[in-house]
C-alpha cells in the first residue's frame, strides 16, 4: 500500500506460497472462505498443496510466538465467472474468529457504493517507501462515480469495474497488495465492494484506480459457498 | 547417518498381492519403517516391506512387483517399500547390487539359467546370498563392465547385458527440474539424505508440500530451480551437493506456452519485453550481479530465457518476476503483465441471463464434461428435473435453472470441481439490467465490525 499507515483490517489474510512467502492479499468473507483475484493464481485448478494463508496478525513474516496468528492450509481453488478475475479459496479448516480476526459483509446484490464514499484499501504488499513495510498498511480512497470514472478512462470501464478516485498525494494499492479488499462502511459494517487488481502503476495520481466491483458477483459466491 | 530406508524405494498407499501367497509372508510386527527397513535389510529373504502408518506395522515379503504372481494394488493403510536393487533398471557402480530382472545380453543373446550348466558350464551357482536367480543378468565377480551372465547360444559362452549406470540411463533437459531418474548419490559419491526426513539436515522441501517436485525417496532433484539436480547429503558435514546426471543431447522440445503478450499458469514461457515492476521500478539486468546478487546467471540457464532485464519465471514462482533495479528491493512480481485467457471458445451465445437457453452444449469453459442434470455422481445435485421440472434440465446440457446473472451452467464431471458456467457467452446486444443504483437500506450481521480502538493504536 503506496501512501497509507499502519493500521488494523481483521479481514484481510494474506496468502503464502509452499516457501512461506507472502505474494498476494484476499479477504475472509466466511470462516472457510477467503475472496481474491485469479491473476494470483496460476489456474483454476492449481494444485495448492503447500499454500497457506495467515491471519490475525498484524505483522507481513511475524515471528513464532505472534500470540493470535493463524495459518491455514488452503484446501482448494474456485473461479469466477469469466470476466470476474476473482477466485474463492476454500481453506483447510475454518478460521477462528476472535479481535484479530472477522468476517467482512458481502454487499447485496449489484449493490451500488455511492460516489464520495471513503472506502479503505489494505495489504502487506510494496509501500515504495512510504510505510512500514513489514506490517499490515491500510489506505483511505473515495469512491468515484461510475459515470465520471467512465469518462476519465475514455469509456474503456466495464460493468465489473469499480473506481476511486485518484489522490495527489498518489495512494493506492502495489504489488503484494493484490486479491486485498477495498471495504467501505455501509450501515456501520464494513463491506467488502472491491477487490484489489493489478494495475500498470501503482498509487497514480493521475487516473482512477480500478477494483473488481464485487456486489456484481454476490450471487456466485453465495452459490459456491452453498454447493 | 545414513537411515537404512535409503536401500528402499517407497510407494505410498500401496499394497503387493501375491496370488497365491506361497509361501505365506511371515506376521506382520510392530515397528517403525526405519526399524522394518534395518530388519529387511538384515533378512536374505526379504526384499519388500509393508508398513501400516496408522497401527506402526510392517509385514516383510519376499517379493517385489517385479516377482512372478504378484501384482500392486492401491491400499490407502499402507506404504509400501521395496528393495531398490530389484527395482532399478540400472546399476550403481560395477552393478555388483543390481537385483533387476533383465535376461538379456547387450547382444541381444537370452541368457543361460545359473542354475543351468548347459550349455555353459560354470562355478557361479545359485546361492541365497549371491542373488544368481533364474536367468537374470548379474554380476558375482564385480566385472568393471557391470552385469553379465553365460548365453544359450553355444557358441558365445557369456556376454555383458549393457544395462546402464543410473546416472546414463535418464538424462536431464534444461536444469533437469523434470529429472525423476534414480540416481541417489551426489557427483563426489556421498550418498543422498532421503526427503522425507529430516536428518542429518532440516530442510524446507517436504514432499507432501511439492508435490509436484518428485521428491522421492533420496533420488537427486531440482526443487528449487539450481543449476541441476542435487540432494541433501547423509554427511552432517555437507548440507547439500550437486549431482551428476548426462544432460539429453536428443533435441526434446520442452512442452512449454511460450507466450509473449501474456503469461499463461505460472508464466515459465513467458517470453515478453515487460522489464518494470509494477511499482515503476525498472528491473536488474539478469546478467548483471548488482545491485542484487544471484546465481541466475543466463548461460547457466538456457532454457530460461533470462534476457535482458525482462520478467521471466526461472524458478517456478507464481509469476514472472525480476530483481529490481533498487537496491532495497531484491526481487518483485510482474503481476501486472495480462493472463492469457484459459477459456474455450464460445460455442453458442445466450439472451439476458440465459435462463431460457435451450442449446445443447454440454462442456465447461474450461473445456470439463457436463454431469447429467439427472445423475448423483459425481455430484449429489441441489438442483435437478425433479425439483425444477420447468427448467428443461435435459441430459447433460447447460442451463440456468435458477436465473444464475452469470448465465447458463451446469455440475461437472470433475470430482473438484462441483459446478462451472459454460463455454456460451451473452449474445451481443443482449440487455443484461445495468447496476442497479443504490437500493434501498441494507442490513448486515455478524459481520464487517472491528475494534476500532485497534486502528489507532495499532500493535
Amino acid at each position: 500500500i503506496v501512501g497509507g499507515q499502519p493500521g488494523n483490517s481483521p479481514w484481510t489474510v494474506s496468502i503464502r506460497n509452499r516457501a512461506g512467502v507472502h505474494f498476494c492479499g484476499g479477504s475472509l468473507v466466511k470462516e472457510q472462505w477467503v475472496i481474491s483475484t485469479r491473476q494470483c493464481f496460476s489456474s483454476c485448478d492449481a494444485d495448492l498443496a503447500g499454500y497457506e494463508v495467515q491471519l490475525g496478525t498484524l505483522f507481513k513474516d511475524p515471528g513464532p510466538g505472534d500470540p493470535d496468528q493463524q495459518t491455514i492450509p488452503i484446501a482448494r481453488i474456485v473461479c469466477g465467472p469469466s470476466e470476474s478475475q476473482l477466485v474463492m479459496l476454500k481453506l483447510a479448516s475454518p478460521a477462528a474468529l476472535n479481535s484479530r480476526v472477522a468476517l467482512i459483509c458481502l454487499p447485496p446484490e449489484r449493490y451500488v457504493v455511492p460516489a464520495g464514499t471513503v472506502c479503505e484499501i489494505a495489504g502487506w504488499g510494496e509501500t515504495r517507501g512510504t510505510a512500514d513495510g513489514s506490517v499490515l498498511n491500510v489506505a483511505q480512497l473515495p469512491v468515484l462515480a461510475h459515470g465520471e470514472c467512465n469518462a476519465a478512462l475514455r469509456g474503456r470501464l466495464k460493468e465489473s469495474e469499480l473506481c476511486t478516485a485518484p489522490l495527489r498525494a498518489g495512494v493506492g494499492a502495489c504489488e503484494g497488495d493484490y486479491g486485498g479488499p477495498l471495504a467501505c462502511l455501509t450501515a456501520d459494517c464494513w463491506v467488502l465492494e472491491g477487490v484489489i487488481t493489478p494495475s500498470r502503476v501503482c498509487a497514480r495520481t493521475d487516473q482512477p484506480a480500478l477494483f473488481i466491483r464485487v456486489s456484481l458477483y454476490v450471487d456466485w459466491i453465495h452459490k459456491v459457498m452453498k454447493m | 547417518h545414513r537411515s537404512p530406508l535409503n536401500d528402499f524405494q517407497r510407494l505410498r498407499a500401496t499394497q503387493l498381492l501375491a496370488v497365491p501367497a506361497d509361501p505365506p509372508p511371515p506376521p506382520p510386527e510392530r515397528g517403525s519403517a526405519e526399524q522394518c527397513a534395518r530388519r529387511c535389510a538384515a533378512g536374505l529373504a526379504c526384499r519388500a516391506f509393508h508398513h501400516d502408518r496408522q497401527s506402526q506395522q510392517c509385514q516383510l515379503l519376499p517379493w517385489t512387483q517385479h516377482s512372478p504372481h504378484v501384482q500392486l494394488q492401491k491400499n490407502i493403510h499402507y506404504d509400501l517399500y521395496q528393495k531398490k536393487d530389484y527395482l532399478r533398471d540400472c546399476i550403481v557402480a560395477d552393478g555388483s547390487g543390481y537385483r533387476g530382472t533383465r535376461a538379456t545380453t547387450e547382444k541381444g543373446l537370452s541368457c543361460q539359467h545359473w542354475q543351468a550348466t548347459t550349455p555353459h558350464d560354470h562355478r557361479f551357482l545359485p546361492s541365497p546370498r549371491n542373488g544368481l536367480e533364474e536367468n537374470y543378468c548379474r554380476n558375482p565377480d564385480r566385472d568393471k563392465r557391470g552385469p553379465w551372465c553365460y548365453t544359450v547360444d553355444p557358441d558365445v559362452r557369456h556376454q555383458s547385458c549393457g544395462i546402464k549406470k543410473c546416472e546414463d540411463a535418464v538424462c536431464m533437459t534444461c536444469n533437469g527440474e523434470d529429472y525423476r531418474g534414480t540416481v541417489d548419490r551426489t557427483e563426489s559419491g556421498t550418498e543422498c539424505q532421503r526427503w522425507d526426513l529430516q536428518h542429518p539436515h532440516k530442510h524446507p522441501y517436504h514432499p507432501n508440500k511439492y508435490p509436484d517436485k518428485g521428491l522421492d525417496d533420496n533420488y537427486c532433484r531440482n526443487p528449487d530451480s539450481s543449476e541441476r539436480p542435487w540432494c541433501y547429503t547423509t554427511d552432517p558435514g555437507r548440507e547439500r551437493e550437486y549431482c551428476r546426471i548426462r544432460r539429453c543431447t536428443e533435441k526434446r522440445p520442452r512442452p512449454l506456452n511460450i507466450t509473449t503478450g501474456c503469461f499463461r499458469g505460472k508464466g515459465e514461457g513467458y517470453r515478453g519485453r515487460v522489464n518494470v515492476t509494477v511499482s515503476g521500478i525498472p528491473c536488474q539486468r539478469w546478467d548483471a550481479q548488482t545491485p542484487h546478487r544471484h546465481h541466475f546467471v543466463p548461460e547457466k540457464y538456457p532454457c530460461k530465457d533470462l534476457q535482458e532485464n525482462y520478467c521471466r519465471n526461472p524458478d517456478g514462482s507464481e509469476a514472472p518476476w525480476c530483481f529490481t533495479a533498487r537496491p532495497t528491493l531484491r526481487v518483485a512480481f510482474c503481476f501486472h503483465i495480462r493472463r492469457c485467457p484459459d477459456e474455450l471458445g464460445a460455442q453458442e451465445c445466450y439472451h439476458g441471463h440465459g435462463e431460457r437457453y435451450r442449446g445443447h452444449v454440454g462442456k465447461t469453459r474450461k473445456g470439463i464434461t457436463c454431469q447429467p442434470w439427472a445423475a448423483q455422481a459425481p455430484h449429489v445435485p441441489q438442483i435437478s428435473p425433479v425439483t425444477h421440472p420447468e427448467a428443461h434440465l435435459e441430459e447433460n446440457y447447460c442451463r440456468n435453472p435458477d436465473n444464475d446473472s452469470h448465465g447458463p451452467w451446469c455440475y461437472t464431471m470433475d470430482p473438484r470441481t462441483p459446478f462451472d458456467y459454460c463455454a456460451i457467452k451473452p449474445c451481443s446486444g443482449s440487455v443484461v439490467p445495468s447496476i442497479l443504483e443504490n437500493t434501498d437500506a441494507v442490513e448486515f450481521e455478524q459481520c464487517g465490525r472491528r475494534d476500532e480502538r485497534l486502528q489507532r493504536k495499532g500493535r
